[in-house]
């Protein structure tokens, strides 16, 4: 589904360049299950963004369904998100106006999904991450690890080809991150790509495969 | 320094009450250092919040050095806090504009500590968690856990007498964690009392004793 070869990602920082990733090769199939692990700062974000076509590569090239993402528009890449990639940012980025509810149907809004069913689909994923009683909460109203399941929610809304989860678990208890990983596998055997940056030690070796990243590069 | 007696914090929530405390009671000691477990959603960020005067309970009382919070004026406390407390806020809080050093330098500027000192003592605590290379790097140039540290760095900058850390290591790798772990046991044996939420159980572990949240209530 994504494929990433020889990606690298360079910024300027006034007049010196960080090299955030310095050679990455990555291929996600059909059905995949990806943990991505590494120290911090080696590049784990900078990868995730790059295979959902959040950002470009320096050099290289990431092809998603076949299509060179730096071939595309900005409107077109944001499109082919939509549809078919599942987003959970390290930094949830929720919409702070909006609740709990509201930020998950957000993504099914664009789609042709009638109203109903759209609130129907976000409150039956928020309830499978136990926010059944938080819907009407906005993300200021909420715990840190209350508005980690919204932003995971919000991924899983559309019923995505991929999921890109960037730190997942990061501010929940042992209990909820396995509840998570849970649901993460009961979506993989339904079909679903997932490709987990992670910390967590117990969700990487609930994936199919892990590959790691260390000072920009991928191995194996 | 910090006692907590049957404290409750209820959120009005249109209609309905949310009782984010129950009933806590907390003593923390000179030379303290207390873990706070519990699941997501249990109340741990109410009761740091509370600890360190940045809320108020809605019934119960917390005295800071022999001083009942709520019965300070919001400067009084303020003040109080910048010169006693250190607080790593769950979710960071760092002022997107400004560098690495310059969040940390923040609490010092307050003080009355020369430009130089201010900038070396910065430059040091950043350096203990192993961001000497990225001082002049914003938050949005930085990767998850470097804010994270960077969070930490901040709140050990005006060497208070409690540091009150909210889930300070959701975001880093496990070696990066016990570097942190280490910085906060080096403190306490200097001197400092530490409270920590946490979900990281090696965190928890290092710690010299430990109280759970569940369902907004202390235990023991
Ligand atoms: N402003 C608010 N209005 C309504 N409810 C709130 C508000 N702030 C927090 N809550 C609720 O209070 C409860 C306790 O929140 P708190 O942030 O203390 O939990 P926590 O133990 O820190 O969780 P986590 O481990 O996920 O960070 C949660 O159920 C949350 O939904
Ligand atoms: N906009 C930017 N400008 C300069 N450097 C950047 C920028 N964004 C990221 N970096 C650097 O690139 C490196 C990789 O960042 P990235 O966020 O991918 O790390 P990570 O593996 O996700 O780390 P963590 O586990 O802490 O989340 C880091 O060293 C970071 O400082
Ligand atoms: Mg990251
Ligand atoms: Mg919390």
């Amino acid at each position: 589904i994504v494929v990433a070869r020889d990606v690298t990602r360079d910024y300027r920082q006034g007049r010196t360049v960080v090299r955030a990733l310095r050679g990455a090769d990555v291929t996600v199939a059909k059905g995949d299950f990806l943990a991505v692990t590494g120290p911090s700062g080696s590049g784990k974000s900078t990868l995730l963004h790059l295979l959902g076509g959040v950002d470009l590569p320096t050099s290289g090239s990431v092809h998603f369904l076949g299509r060179n993402l730096a071939a595309m528009s900005v409107e077109a890449r944001a499109a082919l998100r939509l549809r078919q990639v599942g987003l959970v940012f390290q930094r949830f980025h929720l919409l702070p106006m909006l609740t709990a509810i509201e930020n998950v149907e957000l993504p099914l809004a664009a789609m042709r999904v009638s109203r109903r069913e759209r609130r129907e689909r976000a409150a039956a994923v928020l309830e499978r991450v136990g926010l059944a009683d938080r819907l009407r909460h906005r993300p200021g109203e909420l715990s840190g690890g209350q508005c980690q399941r919204v932003a995971i929610a919000r991924a899983l809304a559309n019923d995505p080809a991929v999921v890109l989860a960037d730190e997942p678990t990061g501010e929940l208890d042992r209990t909820t991150s396995r509840r998570v990983l849970a649901l993460f596998q009961e979506l993989n055997t339904a079909g679903t790509a997932l490709v987990v940056a992670t910390h967590d030690l117990e969700l990487a070796a609930g994936a199919r495969r892990r590959i790691e990243v260390v000072d920009g590069r991928t191995r194996p």
